[in-house]
């Protein structure tokens, strides 16, 4: 919220849409503004009434470059939107730019999330820190109730909590000094290092100084949103992602065609509804999948499954325990991450060489 | 030393984002104080978007700056 807590003095305010996009239906505008309203409405005692004609509490527009109020568009991509704090005249008022190509998808600016966001600032919200937060300033597509608990105090702060109504905000990200943190998956990607958590991922890249964390669904809106596996085979150039019994896979940073597939294709047998985690061996050519105590072996040059597997994670990798949450090889060591541990495993000599904190590989 | 045209570019390019969204002062200031200036406002900016605080216009910094985002300042009232 701002330093003075700009607010609006009553909670039955008004809108009107002044003019519509040629991008989208007019009733898909129309559709995106009252869902956008009603994420505000559905966690405060707010109401939004629309106004057809006069002037109304929060005036709605779409504009390109300048449009009279000297904050001017810049034409496609850049700014995309922008509203005013709670007050009288300009107060409230949300323009969106023309020049942006307004969608009801993923693909370019989805209008409701962009409304969303510009609503938050029209009831007094500035922006949040906190990446996967609504009110972060800068764009990223997610489906589903898009506030996160980050949001709801906020708005709450300003207009307290609605009494009927009870939502499940997404929940925070993850933080990652956070000395109990855990992975779901992590693999190499063309020299980065990618680790899943949630519906998030940290990029680790050898020229960037800090590990960047972004939403899965804002890079590949086709992956479910949270991921169990993954592993990259080199050779191959590609990156295989498991979530539940299906599996895609990324070339670089795009998505190969002809997926998901289920995993049941790699010969897995059908009992098996998930993997815990996997890595590729490239002096082998094998990779190694782990389902709770057991793992596999598949082998990448003939496609097929290694035949006197599963075997017990416990007894082919002493000293890991007996379940893995990601793995991922380098140079002969393997490391196993589980719960908050990461174990340096040597592939040769077969033994455990040192146990760390997890989120040492963020720098922690 | 002349700077290089395309540092030039971007170092103009981050001074309008530091003016229009962390209240970067318009207008011709010393030097010194410029620089002095620029840099508080590029670490202003680095810590809200959790990167590395240096002060420095780096790669990471300058693509941060080229995100699509909302017109509104993040620091500061809209009024």
């Amino acid at each position: 919220v701002s330093p003075r807590k700009l607010k609006w003095p009553n909670n039955n305010l008004t809108f009107r849409i002044e003019n519509f996009t040629p991008d989208m239906k007019k009733a898909d505008v129309e559709r995106a503004i009252r869902q956008a309203f009603n994420v505000w409405a559905s966690v405060t005692p707010l109401t939004f009434k629309r106004l057809h004609s006069g002037i109304a509490d929060i005036m709605i527009s779409f504009a390109a470059r300048d449009h009279g109020d000297f904050n001017s568009f810049d034409g496609p991509n850049g700014l995309l939107a922008h509203a005013y704090a709670p007050g009288k005249g300009i107060g409230g008022d949300t323009h969106f730019d023309e020049d942006e190509n307004w969608t009801k998808e993923s693909n370019d600016y989805n209008l409701f999330l962009v409304a969303t966001h510009e609503f938050g600032h029209a009831l007094g919200l500035e922006h949040s820190r906190e990446a996967g937060s609504l009110m972060f300033p800068t764009y990223s597509y997610s489906p589903g109730f898009p506030l996160s608990e980050d949001d709801i105090d906020g708005i709450q702060e300003l207009y307290g909590p609605n009494p009927n109504r009870k939502v499940k905000p997404k929940p925070d990200a993850p933080k990652k000094c956070d000395p109990m943190l855990s992975f779901d998956a992590i693999t190499e990607l063309r020299g980065e290092t990618i680790l899943f958590k949630d519906r998030f991922y940290w990029r680790i890249h050898p020229q960037m100084p800090e590990p960047e964390l972004t939403l899965i669904r804002s890079t590949w809106p086709a992956l479910p949103k949270e991921v169990d596996a993954a592993y990259e085979n080199s050779d191959k150039d590609m990156v295989v992602i498991f979530s539940g019994i299906k599996m895609w896979a990324l070339s670089g940073y795009d998505m190969v065609e002809g997926y998901p597939k289920y995993i049941h294709k790699l010969g897995l047998p059908k009992k098996v509804r998930e993997i815990d985690a996997a890595v590729h061996i490239p002096e082998t050519g094998k990779t190694l999948l782990f389902t709770d105590e057991q793992y596999w072996s598949y082998d990448e040059r003939t496609s097929t499954m290694d035949v006197g597997f599963p075997r017990a994670i416990e007894l082919d990798f002493p000293g890991i325990g007996k379940e893995v949450d990601a793995a991922v090889y380098d140079s002969g060591t393997l490391y196993f991450f589980h719960d908050y541990m990461r174990f340096e495993y040597s592939y040769r000599s077969r033994k455990v060489i040192s146990i760390v904190r997890a989120n040492s590989i963020l720098n922690c | 030393v002349p700077i290089p045209g395309a540092e030039t570019d971007k170092r103009l390019q981050a001074e309008k984002y530091l003016s229009r969204f962390y209240n970067l002062p318009a207008g011709l200031l010393g030097a010194r104080k410029s620089s002095d200036v620029l840099q508080t406002k590029l670490k202003e900016m680095q810590a809200f978007f959790n990167l590395k605080v240096t002060g420095k216009l780096d790669a990471e910094t300058f693509d941060t700056m080229k995100l699509p985002r909302c017109g509104v300042p993040d620091v500061g009232e809209y009024n």
